[in-house]
């Protein structure tokens, strides 16, 4: 079976390490809520990619076990197919015994050359599963390796390599945020998908007046949302097309507005300081606008997504055995 | 007992391409339109 995950490889940022097999060979992944698949570059890779990362090699590993069954995987920009292996996979001290994931064959064109991660840690439902395979955090729970159901993601905003940012598994952490973590259900077991009540810009319900869907997804590292609304909200927020993207003039950030969320009854407010992603391009001060147009088409769409830049300010617990996100604050 | 993994925090792709200079370029290489640009041309034309 295929899915859609919806990465935007382009603006990774957060990285962490796991190791595969025995002895244990070392992959830089990063960890989505937007998928559920476990996959990285194999040994049977003859595409650019797998020539600029680390490739697994099954016959190198005493606890592989060969499954075999195909799978592929779709992203905007390409796909990637390959075979499904099990393994014992361990995570800074958590091993999980008999993960199936997939080693892939072939990688998009360009799409993973560049990126520095070499492969992806899924943590969205199991109906997210390409090839029907066992999420990473499934196998953790059925496994008795954390406390509780719950992982959370803290994604630090600190401009030197955002140091201390952190993915806990089996409970979070209360020095990460301030106040008490509210808690939303999640409406749809898939993605973290959670209700929007609207979405205000400055003092004016500009979108999703009526309600709309949205998922938590640290697979995104900017705000998306349907193209149209995007565009109109980059209007509001005073950016322009610039080189093929939309930015603003730097200067003017003091005078932009905030873009808060509205859920549950509880307002996630964005300040321009926490939307634009300043840059410096030839010694000059650049200002990129953090959200971006993604249609995703009926039935899984509209979507908006909340990714790394709404992530940077609220701290996110996610909670499989009440099928809810917390979200507060973080300091 | 929670189990903490460090991310670390690199250089995105986006950043890397558009120091090259290359931005743009990759916009049109992958047929994105990051700016809705096409679709508002064909209303016009």
């Amino acid at each position: 079976s295929t899915n859609e995950p919806l990465i935007n490889y382009l603006d990774m940022e957060y990285f962490g390490t796991i190791s595969i097999g025995s002895p244990p060979q070392n992959f830089t992944v990063f960890f989505d809520t937007g998928s559920s698949n476990l996959w990285v570059p194999s040994v049977y890779c003859t595409s650019p990619a797998c020539k600029t990362h680390p490739v697994f090699h099954p016959s190198q590993s005493s606890t592989y076990e060969e499954v075999g069954n195909r799978f592929s995987i779709h992203y905007g920009t390409g796909s990637l197919t390959g075979i499904i292996g099990a393994d014992q996979v361990s995570v800074e001290g958590l091993t999980v015994e008999g993960q199936q994931f997939g080693e892939s064959v072939t990688e998009p064109g360009q799409t993973f050359v560049n990126a520095e991660f070499d492969g992806i840690l899924g943590l969205g439902y199991p109906s997210l599963a390409a090839g029907g395979v066992t999420p990473v955090f499934d196998n953790m729970m059925a496994q008795n390796l954390v406390d509780l159901p719950i992982f959370s993601v803290y994604l630090s905003s600190d401009p030197q390599g955002g140091s201390g940012s952190e993915l806990t598994f089996g409970g979070y952490d209360p020095s990460h945020f301030s106040g008490s973590l509210n808690w939303i259900p999640v409406t749809k077991q898939g993605y973290w998908q959670i209700a929007l009540d609207g979405i205000q810009v400055g003092d004016t319900v500009m979108f999703c007046s009526e309600g709309c869907q949205a998922i938590v997804d640290t697979g995104t590292s900017l705000v998306t949302g349907p193209s149209d609304k995007i565009k109109e909200l980059q209007g509001a927020i005073g950016a322009t097309p610039i080189d093929g993207e939309y930015a603003v003039n730097c200067a003017t950030l003091n005078t932009m507005p905030n873009v808060a969320f509205l859920i549950n009854g509880v307002s996630y407010a964005l300040s321009p300081n926490a939307y634009i992603l300043p840059d410096l391009v030839d010694g000059m001060q650049y200002c990129g606008s953090g959200f971006q147009g993604l249609d995703i088409p009926p039935p899984a769409g509209p979507l908006w997504i909340l990714g790394d830049v709404f992530i940077r300010q609220f701290y996110a617990v996610f909670d499989r055995g009440n099928n809810q996100v917390g979200l507060a604050p973080t300091v | 007992a929670m189990h903490r993994v460090p991310l670390r925090k690199h250089q995105s792709v986006r950043k890397k391409l558009r120091a090259q200079g290359v931005l743009s370029d990759f916009w049109k290489s992958q047929n994105l339109d990051m700016v809705q640009f096409s679709e508002s041309c064909r209303m016009d034309q």
